[in-house]
Order: structure tokens, then C-alpha cells, then sequence
């Protein structure tokens, strides 16, 4: 979503 | 993926996997701080909430799934299954002291103000201390069984791997993420002092850890 961080991690 | 974050993933999930196994096995869950448990499945339930909203990889959705899944198993068997076998007494830590801080920890310091953003940061900010009702819980017995500490070990040994894949992605990507770095090294600092007692009393003794 915007604004959002991708977080990739567990 | 880096070898490191493999790593890390998997002796996280060898961690969760040795706890399940021992309480099944034992059909008891002594020495085992339900509270902390509750947090950790309060944990995977917040941060993977993107499962709903973003893709990542199959193995993402996989661990993620894997990790709801089982963390909600640890918690069926502790309050439920085997409730008799649960020391309550001991399992004493006021989770309120970690809950208020952390929460007003989560709004004031994240990527952005956003609902799936304040709970992943809560989340990852929870992790770091949801371990301390456990450790609580071995203070104040003053012993832990072996299978209890592997299980530290490992969760231990996860967090020790995620700081070398942090420094591999660092370098080789240019990634670093403050929230989880900064938490993620005051979450394996908790660690340091257990994983001396370990390797000086677990291993060494080949028994239970008992405190001096």
C-alpha cells in the first residue's frame, strides 16, 4: 500500500 | 535470501518446532512461560497481517503461514490441552510493563502512521521482549529443563543470524531497515547472558541448567 514499507523478512 | 536469513528463518523454526514437540511429547508444559508464548503468537499476528495485502514469495507466505500456525498450536496446548501441567505460579511477569511501552513505542517511532505500519512496528518492537516472561519464569525457579534451553538456543541463535544477514544485505544491497536492526540487536543482547549460562552450565553439564 502507499506510504507503506515492504518488509520482506519473518 | 541470504544463507544467513535462511539460517535464521530455520533455527526460528526449529526453536518453535522443539517446544511444540517437547510439551506434545511430555504431554506438560512446566517450565514453559505461557505469557511469552501468547506474545510470540500476539507477535506473528500483527506483523503478518500483509499476508492480506502484499506478496512477497511463496516461501514468505509458507514460513509465514507455518509460523501463525504453529505459534497458535504452542498456545492450544498450553491453556488448554495440557492447562494442568501449567505453572502459573511461576509464569508471574507483568506483560502489562512490556505492552504499554512497546505500544507507545510503536506510534511514536515508525516507517509510516498507518494501521499495518504501526502494527508491524509494534510487532517487531514485542518480539524483542516477549521472551522476558520465559526468562522470568527460569529466574525465578532457578532451573530450566535441557529441552527448555535448546529451545532459547535456537530462538537465540535466530536472532544472532538475522544481525549477520542484516550486515550481508547492508553491504551487498544497500538495505538496512532501522526499526528491525536497532530491536533486533537489544533483542539478542537479552540472549547473551543466557547463551554463556548454556554452553557453561547445558552443555558442559549435559542437564538441567540450574542457577547459582
Amino acid at each position: 500500500a502507499e506510504g507503506e514499507a515492504l518488509h520482506d523478512e519473518l | 535470501m541470504n544463507i544467513f536469513r535462511l539460517a535464521g528463518d530455520v533455527s526460528h523454526l526449529v526453536a518453535i518446532i522443539i517446544l511444540l514437540l517437547k510439551i506434545w511429547r511430555s504431554k506438560s508444559c512446566a517450565g514453559i512461560s505461557g505469557k511469552s508464548q501468547v506474545l510470540f503468537a500476539l507477535v506473528f499476528s500483527t506483523r503478518y497481517l500483509d499476508l492480506f495485502t502484499v506478496f512477497v514469495s511463496v516461501y514468505n507466505v509458507v514460513m509465514k503461514v507455518v509460523f501463525l500456525a504453529l505459534s497458535y498450536a504452542t498456545v492450544y496446548l498450553i491453556y488448554m490441552r495440557f492447562r494442568n501441567s501449567y505453572d502459573s505460579e511461576n509464569d508471574t511477569f507483568r506483560v502489562e510493563f512490556l505492552l504499554v511501552p512497546v505500544i507507545g513505542l510503536s506510534f511514536l517511532e515508525n516507517y509510516a502512521f498507518t494501521p499495518l505500519e504501526i502494527l508491524w512496528t509494534f510487532s517487531i518492537f514485542l518480539e524483542a521482549v516477549a521472551i522476558m516472561p520465559q526468562l522470568f519464569m527460569i529466574t525465578k525457579t532457578g532451573e530450566a529443563e535441557s529441552i527448555t534451553t535448546h529451545y532459547l538456543f535456537f530462538l537465540g541463535l535466530y536472532r544472532a543470524l538475522y544481525i549477520a544477514n542484516w550486515v550481508w544485505r547492508y553491504h551487498m544491497e544497500g538495505f538496512f531497515d532501522q526499526i528491525a536492526v536497532v530491536s533486533g540487536v537489544v533483542q539478542t543482547i537479552f540472549y547473551c547472558d543466557f547463551f554463556y549460562l548454556y554452553v557453561t552450565r547445558v552443555l558442559r553439564g549435559k542437564g538441567k541448567m540450574s542457577l547459582p
